[in-house]
């Protein structure tokens, strides 16, 4: 009965709410944590303790991390009339001249108008406002906004948040300049001031917004991904690795992306160890560094351990959340599918039964493209998007029963699949 | 190399004894 024993010591027992605990403890003590900041050491360092102290095995492997910092910034509309709009400023940009950029707006709703209109662009700061469809589809307004502003002429790009819902929050996130494009400085702004501009414009009238950005960009830093283990009693160097990435945004307090997952990650193991249970593979939790800036320290670790391949038998992400768990989401073999409908049916207890296709995630996906099963937490992430990337993002989002529900799945499925006598089939 | 309909029927023997595996840890 060992998926019960997890379940109720998680659920019920001694360990409901802790891995709740460890989060508030960790985000309140250290604040959002992101790349290159004196933060994030902190962060990495504090759980190295922490896990430590909790009896598992722990060591970091450094990586080479980007270093962006966002400096001072801010943007007011001076015409039609005065008005300070809240932004913040997207990872990698480049910042202003020192007395700012004061242009004229030109408001698109998509990079297809951008094209149309592309004459209109030079020399002026386009605003994106494009609706939000999905994240996955959407964000691509973020992603590649400035550099398709730039290729037509303009100085600088305000990109509306990738968000479904806003109370005038802007949501930072990593943006991509391409090669042999001119860098121009880029920020997000609110769902509200996107809009506003955009009636200003469909009205004829004129706009025209004072830019300041202080953004730069340091040489790459020094980091580590934070790694804790169960070691196998029987084949040590098999391994079933879980994780969530320990660095943030640099707003709110980055709790639920992805603090939540790096402690359901933690707490998995400290259940199986409070329990007693050595499964026969190594358990191995990868608090990830760098996710933000694309998965940097997971790329890093998969160049490192690639040459171990074989010798991984799942990996397992959890970067959408800690909230009501609905289901695994899972990515292998026919074969190895057939074991996880097994393995899953021993959440009935929690009702988290369902095996969902495709598992994802940034960190486990270069695993997952070499053929490596992977796995991914489905939450009830219907209000994900609400708080992602901006001062949302803080313990208040939390709740500590969803987060024992999902510590349960975790250490569950890990622990099964690290125990049967077999690896899952590629 | 084994026959294809040995193959598939030692899939779904191994496939039976990996459910009543995972059933133990219930």
């Amino acid at each position: 009965d060992v998926a019960k024993q997890i379940i109720d010591l998680a659920v019920f027992g001694a360990a409901q709410n802790r891995s709740y605990r460890r989060l508030a403890d960790f985000t309140d003590t250290i604040g959002n944590r992101v790349s290159g900041s004196h933060n994030l050491e902190m962060a990495i360092k504090y759980m190295y303790t922490a896990m430590t102290q909790d009896g598992l095995d722990v060591h970091l492997e450094p990586v080479k991390i980007p270093h962006w910092v966002r400096g001072e910034e801010s943007a007011q509309m001076i015409v039609p009339r005065a008005k300070s709009f809240a932004i913040l400023g997207l990872g990698s940009s480049v910042g202003t001249p020192p007395e700012g950029i004061e242009a004229e707006v030109l408001v698109v709703e998509s990079f297809l108008e951008l094209r149309r209109r592309a004459s209109e662009a030079v020399g002026k700061i386009v605003v994106f406002n494009q609706p939000f469809v999905s994240y996955g589809l959407t964000v691509v307004y973020r992603a590649y906004g400035a550099s398709e502003a730039a290729k037509v002429g303009a100085v600088a790009s305000l990109i509306r948040s990738i968000t479904p819902f806003s109370i005038n929050s802007p949501h930072t996130g990593w943006q991509d300049y391409q090669d042999g494009v001119k860098r121009i400085p880029t920020a997000c702004i609110t769902v509200e001031d996107a809009e506003l501009m955009w009636r200003f414009a469909q009205r004829g009238q004129k706009i025209v917004v004072r830019l300041m950005m202080g953004a730069k960009t340091l040489p790459d830093a020094d980091s580590f991904n934070t790694v804790a283990e169960i070691k196998g009693w029987q084949h040590p160097e098999q391994v079933v690795l879980l994780s969530g990435h320990l660095d943030s945004w640099d707003v709110g307090q980055g709790a639920m992306d992805d603090g939540g997952g790096a402690m359901i990650s933690w707490e998995a193991l400290s259940l199986i160890k409070d329990l007693g249970l050595r499964p026969r593979r190594t358990l191995r939790a990868v608090l990830w560094t760098g996710e933000e800036q694309g998965g940097v320290g997971a790329q890093q670790y998969y160049n490192l351990h690639k040459v171990n391949m074989s010798n991984f038998d799942l990996v397992m992400e959890s970067d959408l959340g800690t909230f009501t768990p609905l289901g695994l989401q899972f990515t292998g073999s026919d074969a190895a599918r057939k074991v996880m409908e097994e393995v899953v049916k021993l959440l009935a207890p929690i009702n988290t039964t369902k095996l969902e296709t495709h598992g994802e995630g940034t960190d486990i996906s270069p695993w997952m493209q070499a053929g490596v099963p992977g796995a991914s937490l489905h939450v009830a992430d219907s209000r994900y998007f609400w708080f992602h990337h901006s001062e949302g993002d803080t313990m208040t989002v939390q709740d500590p029963q969803e987060m024992n529900l999902c510590s349960a799945l975790w250490a569950v499925v890990a622990y099964v699949v690290a125990d049967l006598q077999d690896m899952l089939q590629r | 190399a084994l026959p294809k309909n040995s193959r598939s029927n030692d899939t779904e023997r191994k496939a039976s004894h990996v459910a009543a595996e995972v059933a133990g840890y219930t």
